[in-house]
């Protein structure tokens, strides 16, 4: 403002109360936008059913309280305040499978892959009663290759399965790999020792879907510091 | 701070919801249901200038005010947010995922003048 006019903020006309409520509302969608990073409002095509959502919420809490527990001091050490942090849960979206192997995609918004850190991010697997016995399963975590069509395997963990359950699988490294070479895609591919095996792994849809948790923060630019 | 009340001109805190259903952003923001935005209003006369809310000091009032009288070129000081909170969201992204974060500074708290 010039020098001796009114506060902006203070002094300026007033709005129609119909406008500005309108005026309000239309400033609160753009903020809320403009924090989240998106161009636009996201267009949900595929909605998690409830029982998904409650259930990968539920593992979260869980995992949260388990690593609380194991800390020296039994707390979880805190962030800076100010500092956006971000919990996602992807959902897998089903790939090729055969009598032995099947594959699970998972996709993460470029917000997510290029201008954050990923601080955690943890595989939970469903498996179905395997019968007597244990069942081996190889569970590879694999990163789009562009010059193939494989991608290149990031990880690869073998697992015996004792019986029905979650299987949580720290898939950390993968992802912070992942998000610095800016991509979106990770593929876990599950092969069992012998045909058959694939069934272990239960249906997907309820609330037994696979899923990623991951938390991440906003990077902070680094502060030069004059002397 | 002070909230709204009436036809109060003095520097206050209106209260704004936005409620997500009835902009149609339901389907994509899980919790919560709204946004209780809030925002600052009211004027500051120069005597109120550096007062967060009007509970401080008498003393620092009158200061003010005499420094007011005394100024050529006095500009009147802003009614602002001078206690934020953040606003935590579930929704899905672009993707399909389940975010959770919380923004920063997103809920005015109280407004006081600059």
């Amino acid at each position: 403002a010039p020098s001796g006019a009114r506060c902006p903020a203070c002094g300026g006309a007033a709005l129609a109360p119909s406008v500005q409520r309108d005026v309000l509302v239309e400033l609160a969608k753009r903020s809320i936008l403009a924090k989240l990073r998106l161009p636009d409002r996201p267009n949900v095509t595929q909605p998690t059913s409830r029982g998904a959502l409650l259930t990968a919420l539920r593992r979260m809490r869980a995992q949260r309280t388990d690593a609380a527990a194991s800390t020296p001091h039994g707390t979880v050490p805190r962030l800076r305040p100010g500092v956006q942090e971000y919990e996602v849960l992807s959902f897998a979206e089903s790939g090729s499978s055969t009598p032995r192997s099947v594959r699970l995609h998972f996709r993460f918004a470029p917000e997510l892959a290029g201008g954050t850190e990923i601080l955690e991010a943890a595989l939970y697997l469903f498996w179905a009663a395997p019968g007597r016995g244990t069942r081996p399963v190889t569970v590879r975590l694999l990163q789009p290759d562009p010059a193939g069509l494989n991608g290149t395997v990031a990880g690869e963990t073998r697992l015996e399965v004792r019986g029905a359950g979650w299987t949580a699988l720290d898939v950390g490294r993968a992802l912070q790999n992942l998000s610095g070479r800016g991509g979106r895609r990770l593929t876990v591919e599950l092969e069992a020792a012998e045909d058959g095996g694939c069934p272990l792994l239960a249906a997907h849809g309820g609330s037994h879907w696979p899923f990623v948790a991951a938390r991440a923060r906003a990077r902070v630019p680094r502060r030069v510091r004059r002397r | 701070g002070v909230d709204c009340v009436g036809d109060s001109r003095t520097c206050c805190r209106k209260e704004f919801f936005v409620d997500f259903k009835e902009i149609g952003w339901e389907d994509w923001i899980i919790q919560p249901e709204g946004y209780h935005m809030n925002y600052c209003a009211g004027l500051c006369p120069l005597h109120m200038a550096g007062i967060p809310g009007l509970a401080a000091s008498f003393h620092t009032a009158v200061l003010n005010l005499i420094k007011a009288n005394n100024a050529d070129a006095a500009v009147d000081s802003c009614c602002v947010p001078t206690h934020r909170r953040p606003l935590s969201l579930l929704y899905y992204d672009r993707d399909s995922n389940i975010v959770k974060t919380d923004i920063p500074d997103m809920i005015v708290d109280a407004c006081g003048c600059t």
